[in-house]
């Protein structure tokens, strides 16, 4: 085995933040709970889960760009990948798993026809998170290949239980263990496989003789090892930890094992900067793929404490449930981008009886946005997600409020949707507007629609879009329309004029979208009108919108 | 977040392979040129003994097979430090 950093202590929190639709939550949870305390018998190390993502361990699921520069490549190939811990990094422990597999929970007695285990790839990239590197042995968790699962249950190797034993029982770790460690005379008997390191010579500081007992498979292994308190010297043959408890140099150690082999295992301690830059903290790489590549990136959850990056809030309660987090409402427009907390994906249903799927092949959309480079419609309270014109992505249509998560229950519908200039996402619904960071409502959400300077009583907009020559926000509502200055905060002067305007347009839209085709395009019950941003001619007649966008 | 998906496909190479997983060091000008023949005979061994194939030291169809199997993302080899056995 190989071995990178361990955590300094023994008691470590994790955060689930996102989830396929088709695995759900309940399943990511209990599985990753599951290897979690498969790995923590072995460590003496113990997990919680938090709902926030200001945890030790946060997993997540995310496709292709996901800001971390190693980029998933769709279906097959590379599965997942972790972080090794590093004190000096915020997204040490962390796990990413491609979102383009088809992750299943394999059944212990059922060959896995197609698919991949999400359990068996889980325990391996724990073991990252853990400190373990990959393993030549084939027997071992750290394999870096998915074997696939036959059915057998999956189980960590002898290999594994070395690693974890020299990383999380020789090593002295600061916290005191929840075990008090006994203080023992030797033994006298010595089982075959105890390997009697040389004595040192008495220090200073009274040796603490701990004998662990490890069982495996019902073998047993016992080995009695001497472990300095805090002398900073340790036996020869042993790795020294500096105080950051991060090995520093290669020992060769043999262990002789009365069993089947024999093998010498050299523990070559990787300086601890892995192939991840682990000096970076996650709110660097933020700023800096976050400016370069703002609208394209996905940002693994971050660590953050709930503070919005709009301001502080002053109550980390989520909105809704437990009143809001009053942030400061002047967002400042240099502030970064608040970190992408991937809670958008589909999770599995929250409240027992999901209300119907509505037939969308019907038209009459409520929204249509282009979030982060992305179409999203919305009807009812559904959300379906398109790469493209007619390229629906798998898995839709989910509840919105599986994206938006703690949208009141009193919410059925969306008037309008957009992205806003800073990378927010604006929902309408009625005289009402809600700003989404990626994670919370923020700035107060809901506010009035009289910050767009639209007046009180129009019963919300019909419609929203903004257009990127301009960079001008338009709100639709029945025959008018808003021009409204997103610098200024105010609504251009001469507005609102006619729907006409726009030439072709009907009054009574049900959406607007701007998309990167530059192309407006209006929604009106099943037909759709196309308005070319460049010289803003509408086409000449309209077209359907359901077969043409989504299939129907 | 909803990305455009831009699917980065399996390494085009073996050498881009050795140089993803850490058997290879990834220098930026293309060093192809500066990998002699045991070096290279070598690190497909290490690329070998991670795959439980046998140490051949050649780009053999299994060990091509290997290298376009689902796996982890992480590097089998760290940062260049040779996990010897």
């Amino acid at each position: 085995f190989v071995l990178a950093n361990g955590w300094n202590k023994r008691h470590l929190t994790y955060h689930v933040a996102n989830w396929p639709y088709k695995l759900g939550e309940e399943a990511v949870a209990r599985l990753i709970g599951k290897a979690l305390k498969t790995w923590g018998d072995y460590g003496r190390l113990e997990f919680t889960r938090k709902p926030t993502p200001d945890a030790d361990i946060i997993v997540s699921f995310a496709r292709g760009y996901h800001n971390d520069m190693f980029p998933f490549d769709g279906p097959g190939y590379v599965l997942a990948h972790a972080f090794f811990p590093n004190p000096g990094s915020d997204i040490a422990g962390d796990i990413h798993f491609d979102l383009d597999e088809d992750w299943v929970e394999a059944k212990p007695q059922e060959f896995l026809e197609s698919g991949t285990d999400f359990y068996s790839v889980a325990l391996h990239e724990l073991g990252h998170s853990l400190g373990l590197a990959h393993s030549t042995d084939e027997n071992s968790i750290m394999f870096p290949y998915y074997k696939g699962t036959d059915g057998t249950s999956v189980q960590l190797g002898q290999d594994d239980l070395m690693a974890m034993y020299q990383l999380y029982i020789l090593r002295s770790i600061q916290e005191p263990t929840t075990e008090s460690t006994r203080r023992t005379k030797p033994p006298n008997t010595r089982s075959p496989t105890t390997r009697t390191r040389p004595r040192e010579p008495a220090t200073r500081t009274t040796q603490r003789e701990t004998t662990r007992l490890y069982t495996e498979n019902k073998r047993t292994y016992s080995w009695r090892t001497t472990e300095p308190t805090v002398s900073t010297r340790a036996p020869p043959n042993r790795p020294t930890y500096t105080n950051s408890m991060t090995p520093s140099t290669r020992y060769p150690t043999t262990r002789t094992r009365s069993t089947t082999y024999t093998r010498r295992t050299t523990y070559t301690t990787p300086t601890p900067s892995t192939f991840y830059p682990t000096t970076s903290t996650r709110r660097e790489w933020i700023t800096k793929e976050t400016s370069a590549s703002r609208w394209h990136t996905i940002t693994p959850p971050s660590r953050r404490d709930h503070t919005s990056s709009f301001g502080t809030s002053t109550s980390n309660s989520r909105y809704g449930s437990t009143g809001r987090g009053t942030t400061s409402h002047e967002s400042s427009a240099t502030v970064n981008r608040r970190p992408y907390s991937p809670s958008w994906y589909p999770i599995g249903s929250q409240s027992s009886t999901p209300p119907p799927e509505p037939n969308i092949c019907q038209g009459k959309f409520d929204a249509v946005a282009n979030l982060r480079g992305e179409i999203f419609i919305f009807k009812d309270e559904y959300i379906w997600r398109l790469q493209d014109l007619n390229r629906r992505v798998s898995g839709y249509p989910v509840l919105m409020r599986h994206m938006f998560q703690y949208l009141p229950e009193n919410i059925k519908k969306i008037d309008a949707a957009y992205q806003r200039s800073d990378g927010n996402m604006i929902l309408f619904t009625g005289d009402l507007y809600w700003v989404y960071d990626g994670t919370n409502f923020i700035e107060n959400s809901p506010r009035s629609l009289m910050d767009y300077g639209i007046p009180q009583g129009i019963g919300g907009i019909d419609a929203i879009q903004t257009w990127d020559r301009n960079g001008k926000t338009y709100l639709y509502k029945g025959d008018r329309f808003w021009r409204f200055n997103e610098t200024s905060k105010t609504i251009d002067p001469g507005y609102p004029q006619p729907i006409e305007k726009w030439g072709g347009i009907p009054s009574n839209i049900d959406a607007a979208l701007s998309w990167k085709d530059g192309k407006t395009y209006f929604f009106k019950d099943d037909l759709y009108w196309i308005l070319n941003n460049r010289d803003g001619i509408t086409s000449d007649s309209p077209r359907s919108s359901t077969r043409e966008w989504l299939g129907c | 977040l909803p990305v455009e998906r831009t699917v980065g496909p399996p390494p085009k190479s073996a050498l881009d392979f050795m140089k993803q997983y850490g058997y290879l060091k990834a220098d930026k000008e293309n060093s192809a040129a500066l990998y002699t023949e045991d070096g290279l005979s070598e690190a497909i061994k290490t690329v070998q003994r991670f795959g439980a194939l046998k140490e051949t030291g050649r780009l053999d169809n299994a060990t091509l097979k290997l290298m376009s199997s689902p796996r982890c993302g992480n590097p089998d080899v760290l940062h260049g430090k040779r996990s010897k056995r």
